[in-house]
């Protein structure tokens, strides 16, 4: 306590400049970390390729109806944005494609989501955004199918199956969100994306690995609402 | 609202801006570079308590109509935040997922006495 010093509202003996601006450091830590859900800082984390990020912020620039379809992290200025729903915390994320195992016929790729996220809050839209390299000529059929691990984490089922005709080159998107929204109860919530096409035609997604070309998901959340106590 | 001054009493909203860099956390928070963690503090004196504008509601009329009725029935009268805004944040979560958010109410920018 600083010598004879004394709060003038409570009394209490003031705080020595230093300690209470360590005191109020370590309350700024706590409060963010507890209004972000986290037990402790993110370890240090593995920011995507700069290519990456940008060709996905672009897609998403591009993907631009109406601001008000538009993810928020995209929206001018980095101040708040009113929303319907306004009140309870919501949150965009940007999750990128982590390889997993291909065969000349399957791509797999995984999106890992963290568990204080999918716990916490409830998924309101999520959609996949994956970019199609030169196919052969002609409609190419691919079949995209959404894996998710079952509860014991052994083994994955399919979610839902999808069939297209790649037509040309370039970004497709495809809705995920009941997917992404089955995930909620898993301890490490992540879904699998698998991409087949017919033997002969090569899949055209494995043509480019580039990383401005990498798939990714956005998805759209919102703090669940705490449960209302019922009166009795 | 006031803000504080280097020898003030009386109720203000203390500055306190906590830079990301300064406790490390710029590698996981990408934006903002800080944190404006401002707050209330001072004195609330009854002749200040419930000055309309500063924390004027219906709670604090019916303060001032039982302490105009005794005085010793007045309680006492508290510094906080009047007005505050949302923080919002762009960071990278566990699996370095991008993620933005706005955190209601965790910006304090007035404060007065109740």
């Amino acid at each position: 306590a600083a010598r004879g010093e004394r709060c003038p509202a409570c009394g209490v003996a003031a705080l020595a400049p230093g300690t209470q601006r360590d005191v109020l450091l370590a309350l700024a830590k706590q409060s963010i970390l507890t209004k972000l859900r986290l037990p402790a800082r993110p370890s240090a984390p593995q920011p995507p390729a700069r290519g990456a990020l940008l060709a996905a912020l672009r897609r998403l620039r591009e993907q631009r109806s109406d601001t008000a379809a538009l993810p928020g992290m995209l929206r001018d200025g980095p101040g708040p944005h009113p929303r319907p729903g306004m009140g309870l915390q919501e949150y965009e994320i940007l999750s990128f494609a982590e390889s997993g195992s291909s065969t000349s016929r399957t791509v797999h790729l995984h999106f890992r989501f963290s568990r204080e996220l999918a716990r916490s809050t409830e998924i309101l839209q999520a959609t996949l955004y994956l970019f199609w390299a030169a196919p052969s000529p002609g409609a190419q059929p691919v079949t995209i199918r959404l894996l998710r691990p079952d509860p014991a984490g052994t083994n994955t089922t399919v979610a839902s199956e999808t069939r297209l005709e790649v037509q040309r080159p370039g970004w497709t998107t495809l809705d995920v969100g009941p997917a992404v929204r089955s995930l909620s109860g898993q301890e490490s919530p992540r879904l699998t994306v698998e991409l087949e096409v017919l033997e002969d035609c090569g899949s055209p997604l494995l043509a480019d690995h580039s990383d401005s070309h990498r798939p990714f998901v956005v998805a759209q959340a919102r703090a669940r609402t705490p449960h209302r106590v019922r009166r009795r | 609202g006031v803000d504080c001054g280097a020898d003030s009493r009386m109720c203000c909203r203390q500055e306190f801006f906590v830079d990301f860099k300064e406790i490390g956390w710029e590698d996981w928070i990408i934006q903002p570079e800080g944190y404006h963690m401002n707050y209330c503090a001072g004195l609330c004196p009854l002749h200040m308590a419930g000055i309309p504008g500063l924390a004027a509601s219906f709670h604090t009329a019916v303060l001032n109509r039982i302490k105009a009725a005794s005085a010793a029935a007045a309680v006492d009268s508290c510094c906080v935040p009047t007005q505050r805004r949302p923080l919002s944040l762009l960071y990278y979560d566990r699996d370095s997922n991008i993620v933005k958010t706005d955190i209601p109410d965790m910006i304090v920018d007035s404060c007065g006495c109740t």
